[in-house]
This record gives structure tokens, sequence and C-alpha cells, in this order.
């Protein structure tokens, strides 16, 4: 476990360097994968709010949290939410496998062979940690069928950090509009992009913190939850 | 909303630092000198800590007659106004319709935040060291005993905030969808933290928030070691961890995850 932690640390260096955590990554939200493509895309559909409510988004990590933590929150407690938010944040928690009781008291029913709700906390504990324009942002990037693209960046770029473009998968780069949007959401996660010749150089900044390994984190839930398109 | 002017208010005076946001405008009220704060310890790796008031001082769990008596600091913190670029601009073209990226489609938005002067109160961290001697914890009574239950809790005293010395109006404006093409395009909000001088009250947001002084904002805690006789001591240096002497800091949190993601947890990168 340590070992494995200590290598998914983001250092400064090639985007590249984050292709190790990956694999790893796309396991733990196989949960979002093996889900009913109805149950998919109502999940996608309240993320979408989620994604541009930032009150949401903080109280469902704190419900998430403390649901982890062997509490049993009540969104009743949550006085910054108004009824139509906790409503839809129960909406969410109930799609997400987890127990909402009339009283909106969140519990954990026995974990199932897939771990939905884990899943569910792990990405939504990577989105509450990204500064604050990051989660719109990032749901432009899935408006605009981004998000598959982006998730394999790590992947094509090279040891020395650059992104050949002419490659169909890197299309996304290639047009100014979507690149500035790109370039905008993974400034704000250390990770900077930018253009060289015929080439784009994607590199992680120093002292990137966690958040070029949340940026990529939440991709991937992304991503996972976006098969049922296939 | 309060939340989020008190997050962006730390990034930029404070990043990196000790001071914790004030996340709703009901704590302000719970943040005295001397209160207890529970700090929740992180359960990914990634994550930042979290702090819950309790509505008690440390004066309350000491045993009789035992109370403390800070000498309160107060010193000019910072007169803090901020300039916010928001939102990438222009416009995209996409195969099912066009979307705008920001509510006007071409400039950038620009807004001002400013919470006026801020002034700082602290404790006497000399006096309340001498004064805390032999000083004890009554680990018996009914807070603690709950705040003990949950084995992942450390206990801490607020020993700063800071504070507005002026009433301040906190916006949100909306940066509106724009529906183009049977798409729905960006949305987002901006919190703007105004002082109140002439009674204006901004028409274009959607919600307003008006703040008294004086309204804790931000403020900054010491964790406490408490031994199982009662004995305290506060944790000053970074590397000193606090908690409850019978609870090994390195022993097992009941945290429960798909073992999926175990690589990824607190404890294991800590």
């Amino acid at each position: 476990g340590n070992s494995k932690a200590g290598e998914l640390m983001p250092t400064e260096g090639p985007l590249s360097s984050l292709k190790h955590g990956m694999l790893l990554m796309e396991r733990n939200f196989r949960p979002f994968v093996e889900l009913s493509g109805q149950h998919q895309a109502a999940l996608w559909e309240i993320l979408w709010e989620i994604l541009v409510e930032d009150e949401l988004l903080m109280a469902l990590g704190t419900v998430l949290d403390d649901v982890f933590t062997g509490g049993s929150p009540r969104l009743t407690a949550l006085p910054e939410l108004s009824r139509g938010q906790r409503r839809r944040l129960a909406t969410f928690l109930g799609l997400a496998g987890l127990q909402v009781r009339e009283d909106l008291l969140v519990a954990r029913e026995a974990r199932g062979a897939l771990d939905l709700p884990s899943a569910v906390h792990f990405f939504i504990s990577a989105l509450a940690e990204m500064p604050d324009k990051a989660p719109a942002l990032m749901g432009s990037c899935c408006k605009l069928h981004m998000v598959p693209a982006l998730c394999h960046l790590p992947q094509a770029t090279s040891p020395d950090g650059f992104l050949a473009l002419g490659d169909p998968s890197l299309a996304v780069l290639e047009d100014a509009q979507r690149f500035e949007i790109v370039r905008e959401l993974f400034a704000l996660s250390n990770i900077s992009l930018e253009h060289a010749g015929s080439a784009v150089k994607a590199v992680i900044m120093e002292k990137p913190q966690y958040l070029p390994l949340l940026l990529y984190i939440i991709l991937n839930g992304l991503c996972a939850l976006e098969r049922r398109d296939e | 909303m309060f939340a989020k002017a008190t997050r962006n208010f730390l990034r930029d005076t404070d990043p990196g630092g000790d001071l914790i946001p004030v996340s709703s405008l009901n704590d302000s009220d719970k943040s005295q000198l001397l209160s207890l704060v529970v700090k929740k310890k992180k359960f990914w790796c990634w994550q930042r800590p979290k702090y819950q008031f309790l509505s008690a001082t440390i004066n309350d769990i000491l045993t009789e007659d035992q109370f403390l008596n800070p000498v309160v600091l107060e010193s000019d913190f910072v007169k803090y106004e901020g300039k916010f670029e928001d939102m990438v601009k222009g416009t995209i073209e996409t195969a099912l319709g066009r979307i705008t990226l920001n509510a006007g489609g071409t400039g950038l938005v620009e807004s001002q935040s400013s919470f006026g002067t801020l002034q700082k109160q602290e404790v006497d961290l000399h006096q309340l060291l001498r004064e805390s001697v032999d000083r004890m914890i009554n680990l018996k009574s009914p807070l603690l005993q709950q705040v003990l239950e949950r084995k992942n809790e450390v206990l801490c005293i607020l020993t700063q905030k800071i504070v507005t010395t002026q009433k301040c109006v906190i916006s949100e404006h909306i940066q509106i969808e724009e529906k183009c093409g049977g798409m729905v395009g960006l949305k987002t909000k901006r919190v703007k933290v105004s002082v109140s001088e002439d009674g204006n009250v901004t028409r274009d947001s959607n919600v307003v928030l008006e703040i008294p002084a004086p309204t804790t904002i931000a403020y900054g805690v010491l964790e406490l070691y408490v031994k199982q006789d009662g004995q305290f001591e506060f944790c000053l240096l970074r590397e000193k961890q606090g908690g409850f002497e019978q609870e090994s800091p390195d022993g097992p949190i009941d945290l429960d995850t798909g073992e999926l993601i175990f690589p990824f947890m607190a404890d294991c990168v800590d």
C-alpha cells in the first residue's frame, strides 16, 4: 500500500508520469462501468447539476466522509442547503447506492460485490478538492465530449512531455477554442499545456500537490460513467 | 456562498498557511477564543482536514475551578480587496450546437471582492501556556465522551480569529446558461464581497447576504494532546499531533472503503 501511494504522488515532469496510476483508477471506477445504461444516465444527469452547484458538492463530500467514517449523517443537519438542494442530494445518494430514509438519514447498505458507494465517494472527494472553477470547466469538457481524449493524454505523451498533433485521438487539442478550455482546466490542476510547433508540451508544474492526480481521478470517473454512449 | 467567499479570501491572503476558513455564518458566532473545535482526520490522502465547532470552550471541560483567562491581543490584519477574472472566453461550435462559454460571449468578466479592513484577535500564547500548567481536563464530561466515541477526531482550541470591522455584502452572480442548438452551455456562480458603505445593494445578483461586523471569517487552532489522567499539552509544532492518549495515533481508524482504492487512503500516505 505505501509504495503504491508513493508512486502515485504527482511530481514535476512530463504528463506521461501519471500513466502508472491510470490502470488503478480505471479499476476503481469499474462499478460505474458496470451500471445499467439507465442508472448511468440518471447518475450523469444529477451529477451535471452538482458540477455547477458548489454548495451541493461540498455538502455531498461531507455527507460521504461521514458515512465512510462510520457515521449516519442526516441531510436536515445541513442548514446551508435549500429544500430543493437536499432533495437533489438525496436523489444522488440513492443512485450512488446509499440508503436515504424518509427522515433524510443517510446510511450504507451491506457492501455488495460491486462497491458503487466507494467509487462515488472516491470520485466526489476528488471533485470537492478541486479549485472553484474546475468543476464547471469539467462540465464543459463533458458537454463537448472531450473526456475520453483527455483521459488518453498521459499515455499519448512522450517521456519528454510532448504530444504530437495529427494523431486523431488528440484532435481536441487542435481546435483553438477547445484547447483554451483544456489549457485552463489543466492549469488549475498544475499541469501546463503549451503549443510547441506541431506538438503540445504537457508538463506537470513544480510542487503540483495532488491536483494532477485529482484531475485524472475525475476524468477517469467521468469517462467510466460516459460509456453509456458507446 | 459565505463559505466560498471566506475560502477565496484565504487563498489570497494565507495560501498554505494555518488559517481555516469559516464555512457557515452560524459558526461565526461560535468562534470565540478558546472555543473547542474538533478536527476530523482526513479520509483520502489529498483531502484537507475538516473542522467542527463544539458549542463550548476549554473552560467547560476543565476540572472544577480551573478556568483559563486568556489575554487577548488585537492587531490590524489586512485590508482585503481582490480582483478576479472569471471564465474562459469565446464560443465553440460543436456537432450538436453552439456553446457560449461566458455570459457575454466575449471578453473577460472581472469582479472585485472586499471584506474591508480586517482585524486579528489572538490569545497571548505565552500567557496561556503559563496559566495552563497543571490544569486538567475532565474526561468524563458528556461532551468529551462523545468526541472520544469517534476515534478519528482530535480536540483543538481556537487561538486566533480574523474578524470584519465593517458591514459587508456577499452577493452571488450566476453566469446564466445559454441554450443553443438544444444544448445547455456553461453555468457558473461568482461570489462577490463588497463593503457596504451607502446602503446600495447589487441588483444583478440572485442572492445577497449582508453580514454585520464583527463577523469571524477565518480562525486558527492549536491541537491538544490529552493524557489518560486528564493532563493535556498544546501541540505547538507542526510535527506534533494531537489526540487522546488511549488511542494510539498510528492505530487503525475505523474507516470503511472498498479494497480497490486502498492506496489512496490518507493513512497509506501519511
